[in-house]
Order: structure tokens, then C-alpha cells, then sequence
């Protein structure tokens, strides 16, 4: 279980906001989705880990109350993003989703 | 119709009626196939759906649909970009060729989607970011969708078998009911010699051009291969793999 990693991750992305107010919500709601998005991937292993459920709790709570919605940007933050191939934070610009590595392709066509 | 998934096999399907192609945190995509010809198996997009789901400041929901005779160039609310917030174009909505060709940028999420009307019937495309591809709540009960997971075994058609037997029998017929006879009949000559006309390389999509002039005797499923392939070729992120020559495998034997 890797909770753990999720909350560090979280802490150190809202570290100095000292007081999380209004104009800072739609900053701390991407970090949040974040945190979430973290958590779901470590879900199968933390089953029963009071950190985790913890965790899960404190999020939606933190949601609510800062009036955050589910759906958005997930590693945009304050003007960093999540590089996956390299796990690093790197610039992006807003509105952006993420800095894309890799594309696929899909078709269909005829009968 | 014909599958080129994201992972690159191809494949030729039943799936009549409503299906997903895509379905993520950003996209969700939705077809209808119907019967070409009355009674048969071989079906062809009639409806598309594409909802982009609405994106924190930058963008609004916007829903996409073209039907059979119907390939707007703006949203179901008339509109051909995200809305009113500041990153609205982000994603547009591009007319290429009136009623015939238009092409969505969803710059957000990195995706190029191209949709055309060939003939009757609509044809899709799409180049999307691995990351939006796998941006799912839950992957382990993640839905089936035809563009990551192909078609359902029972719903794939193996089409090398019926042009194997279109070609000894050296007509456009397939016996059994499942298929009644095309309006205009081509031999496996004939549809060969019509789809090299604009395929010249003989891969999968020159493949299913024979196919379906085999099945639907129909000239205009000849242009939506050939589309298909221009899209690939537009799309595709890996040049030495746009043409594909094995198709998957993974057929239930005596499906068709």
C-alpha cells in the first residue's frame, strides 16, 4: 500500500498555503484531484488500511468544502505538470491536460 | 464495420446497434451500426456520438453527433467551440469539406478527431494521448470499448474465410442466409481490380475494400477505405506501421 507516497505527494504540492482561501480553490481542487487520482491507483492494496480510508474520507470532505468538482485537470499545478515517462514535475500551460509523450490511433470504417 | 484499435490490430466486426469506441475522463464516443442490406451481418456506422466531457475553467460539455446524411460542423448546440471560458479554443470544431469531412482539435487533451461521410455511411478517426487513452476512474472495471479492447469475440467476422470462399465459388454470393445476394454483384476479381484502383498496396484496408465490395456490391465503401487509410496516414504517430497485413487472430472458429 502505498498511501503513504499519496499524502507526501499531496502535502508537498499544497505546502505554504497557509490559509486556503477562495482565490486559491481551483489550485487546490487540481491537487486534490490528484490526490484522488493517487489513491484509486493504490486502492487495491490499501483495502483495510485506516491511513487509506482516512485518506479517501479526508478528500471528499476537502471537496466539498472547497467546492471542487471531480472531473478536470488532474496534474496541472500551479503551472507544473506530471512528466509520467519521467516522473517529474515539468512547466505546462493552462488548459493544457498534461505535456502528451506518446499517441495512439483508432479507426472504423466500411461494413 | 472495420477496427484498427489503439493498439494496432485490426479487426472486422457484427456489433450492430449502439457501442462504445471510446470512454474515458475526457471522451466518450458512441456509434450505431446498422444492416447494409436487409437481413445481413455486415453492418456500417450510421450514428456517432462524441461527448466531450466539460474541462475545470477551460472548456464546456459539448456534445458531437453526425447521422446517415447529417455531418454538422459545430456542436449539437450550434456552437464549433468549447463555450465562453477563457480556454474555449481549445477545442474546435473544423469543416473540411461541407456535409462530407470535418475535423474536431480537442487541443486540451491532445486528441485530433477526423469523421466523414462516405457515401451513406460515416467513417471515425482518432489520435489520442496514451495518457487521456488510460485517464480512467478505475481501469479494473473499466467498460468494455472497441477502440482499446476490439470487438467481443462473438462479434467478430473473419472475413478472410468468406473472401476464401467468394473465391472459389468466383462470385459476390456467400451461401446462407445471413448474407442475401449485393445489388450489384462483383467477383473477386473484379472487386479486386476496382479497390487497387485506390489502394495500391495490398495490406488490411485494401483487404476489407474487397470485402465490402464483395458484401454490399456498394463502390462507395472502396472511397471509405480509402479515406480511412489518408486518416492513418494524418493520424498515425508511427510511420512504419500505417499499413497492416496480419489482421488479430482471436476469431471464435465457425463465427461467420
Amino acid at each position: 500500500c502505498k498511501i503513504l507516497k499519496c499524502n507526501s505527494e499531496f502535502w508537498a504540492a499544497t505546502s505554504g498555503s497557509h490559509h486556503l482561501g477562495t482565490e486559491e480553490a481551483p489550485e487546490f481542487c487540481t491537487a486534490l484531484r490528484a490526490y484522488a487520482h493517487c489513491t484509486r491507483r493504490t486502492a487495491r492494496t490499501c483495502r483495510g488500511d485506516l491511513a487509506y480510508h482516512s485518506a479517501v474520507h479526508g478528500i471528499d470532505d476537502l471537496m466539498v468544502q472547497h467546492n471542487c468538482s471531480k472531473d478536470g485537470q488532474l496534474f496541472c499545478f500551479r503551472g507544473s505538470v506530471l512528466n509520467k515517462a519521467s516522473d517529474k514535475f515539468v512547466s505546462c500551460s493552462s488548459c493544457v491536460l498534461s505535456q502528451f509523450s506518446s499517441y495512439t490511433h483508432c479507426g472504423l470504417f466500411g461494413d | 464495420p472495420h477496427f484498427r484499435t489503439f493498439t494496432d490490430t485490426f479487426q472486422t466486426c457484427k456489433v450492430q446497434g449502439a457501442w462504445p469506441l471510446i470512454d474515458n475522463n475526457y471522451l466518450n464516443v458512441q456509434v450505431t451500426n446498422t444492416p447494409v442490406l436487409p437481413g445481413s451481418a455486415a453492418t456500417a456506422t450510421s450514428k456517432l456520438t462524441i461527448i466531450f466531457k466539460s474541462f475545470q475553467e477551460c472548456v464546456d460539455q459539448k456534445v458531437y453527433q453526425a447521422e446517415m446524411d447529417e455531418l454538422p460542423a459545430a456542436f449539437a448546440d450550434g456552437s464549433k467551440n468549447g463555450g465562453d471560458k477563457h480556454g474555449a479554443n481549445s477545442l474546435k470544431i473544423t469543416e473540411k469539406v461541407s456535409g462530407q469531412h470535418i475535423e474536431i482539435q480537442a487541443k486540451y487533451i491532445g486528441t485530433t478527431i477526423v469523421v466523414r461521410q462516405v457515401g451513406r455511411y460515416l467513417t471515425f478517426a482518432v489520435r489520442m494521448p496514451e495518457e487521456v487513452v488510460n485517464a480512467v476512474e478505475d481501469r479494473d472495471s473499466q467498460g468494455l470499448y472497441l477502440c482499446l479492447r476490439g470487438c467481443p469475440l462473438n462479434q467478430q467476422i473473419d472475413f478472410q474465410t468468406i473472401r476464401s470462399a467468394q473465391g472459389t465459388e468466383g462470385r459476390a454470393r456467400r451461401k446462407g442466409p445471413s448474407l442475401p445476394a449485393p445489388p450489384e454483384a462483383f467477383t473477386y476479381e473484379t472487386a479486386t481490380a476496382k479497390c487497387r484502383e485506390k489502394l495500391p498496396v495490398e495490406d488490411l484496408y485494401f483487404q476489407s475494400c474487397v470485402f465490402d465490395l464483395l458484401t454490399t456490391g456498394d463502390v462507395n465503401f472502396m472511397l471509405a477505405a480509402y479515406y480511412a487509410f489518408e486518416d492513418v496516414k494524418m493520424l498515425h504517430s508511427n510511420k512504419d506501421k500505417l499499413h497492416l497485413y496480419e489482421r488479430t487472430r482471436d476469431i471464435v472458429a465457425g463465427n461467420t
